[in-house]
């Protein structure tokens, strides 16, 4: 997938977005780690990105713009920019029990983008 | 334009006040953090847990890794998941501290307080509860194991009548001063399977006395050996069960 770093002319990108915990307070009930990466997806999916490796969100997705390019597609839908790629965040953190929860949240970071 | 709005992402317009954005995906990513978490608000830390027994706690269970700069690295439960689609189960490990008060009958008498995770059916893959055991000077030769019998009850609280059974008993070799786990699985399952979430206990020491070993419970002079009881739980739902059975 492609990142957001301007110059992709819009096209459907990761935009990393980072937040320290200690910047928003959360650094007393959050042992680690230090910030969350909140990366999103943002950009447009244009039909001539049908065509390009890595940028559909699935196989599916890469069938339909194959018919898409060739103007047989089911209907006029546009694609959408969605994450393609989710990564499992470890944390470490106290309940309001004062317990330590330690936890493998799946699916918790945007790797990568793609069209659907 | 008519085909961009059947797209929920397509076509995000940059808004002009990048202020604005920052505060809202702010508040945005923390409501997503804390459903991810199942947790209504962000926990209220007034009095939090002494630093030493949190990273005694934590180095034990090779949960993190705690830096020179007191960050903590996390490697992953199950030590392999690199991405979501690894990890089938959402296991977690809780981590409690004992604690007394005026319901606990007698000085070897303790409680936990056990995190349910804001949901009912946790279940629970394994709890140990961790007990340190400090050898004074004067037992016998140097070098010498000191050998005594470790028991640890339910200790029902007072309110309930104060019934007493045991759980675990174990014999310890104790060489030197150190930390040593007794397998509670049932008796957790048994008080999160009843929705409870309080573990009374009862630590009884055959033999310490005459060893010159002391079984360190609740002491506020020594925060950094203070018991502590370590559940691994995965959320259980229907479907696993099934396949298990």
């Amino acid at each position: 997938g492609l990142e957001c770093d301007g110059s992709n002319g819009g096209l459907c990108c990761r935009q990393q977005f980072y937040i320290d915990f200690r910047l928003i307070g959360w650094n007393d009930w959050i042992i680690a780690p230090a910030g969350y990466y909140g990366n999103y997806c943002e950009g447009s999916c244009p039909a001539y990105m049908a065509g390009v490796p890595g940028s559909a969100s699935s196989f599916h997705t890469a069938v339909v713009n194959q018919y898409r390019m060739r103007g047989m597609s089911p209907g006029s839908v546009n694609s959408c920019c969605i994450p393609t790629k989710l990564s499992t965040m470890s944390m470490l953190y106290f309940d309001d029990e004062y317990n330590i929860v330690k936890r493998d949240v799946p699916n918790m970071i945007v790797e990568e983008c793609g069209c659907a | 334009p008519q085909a961009q709005e059947s797209c929920a992402s397509c076509g995000l317009g940059r808004p002009d006040d990048s202020d604005r954005v920052d505060t809202d995906f702010v508040e945005a990513v923390k409501r997503h953090i804390l459903s991810r978490l199942q947790m209504r608000q962000r926990p209220n830390i007034t009095h939090p847990i002494p630093k030493a027994a949190m990273v005694t706690a934590l180095r034990k269970l090779h949960a993190g890794k705690v830096r020179e700069d007191g960050r903590v690295e996390i490697p992953h439960l199950d030590g392999q998941a690199a991405y979501a689609n690894e990890v089938q189960e959402e296991t977690s490990e809780i981590i409690s501290f004992a604690e007394t008060d005026d319901s606990t009958l007698s000085k070897s008498s303790l409680f936990f307080l056990i995190s349910n995770e804001g949901n009912q059916n946790l279940y629970v893959q394994q709890a140990n509860l961790w007990l340190y055991f400090k050898l004074l000077p004067g037992g016998p030769e140097k070098g010498l194991r000191r050998k005594v019998t470790v028991k640890v009850h339910y200790q029902e609280p007072s309110s309930q009548g104060g019934g007493r059974w045991p759980l675990v008993e174990k014999r310890v070799e104790l060489k030197r001063s150190g930390w040593h786990t007794f397998p509670l699985s049932e008796a957790v399952r048994a008080v999160l399977g009843k929705g409870g979430r309080r573990q009374d206990l009862d630590v009884r020491c055959e033999g310490c006395e005459a060893a010159s070993v002391v079984p360190i419970l609740v002491d506020p002079a020594d925060p950094s050996h203070r018991p502590f009881l370590v559940v691994r739980a995965r959320q259980a739902d229907g479907k696993h069960r099934i396949r298990k059975r």
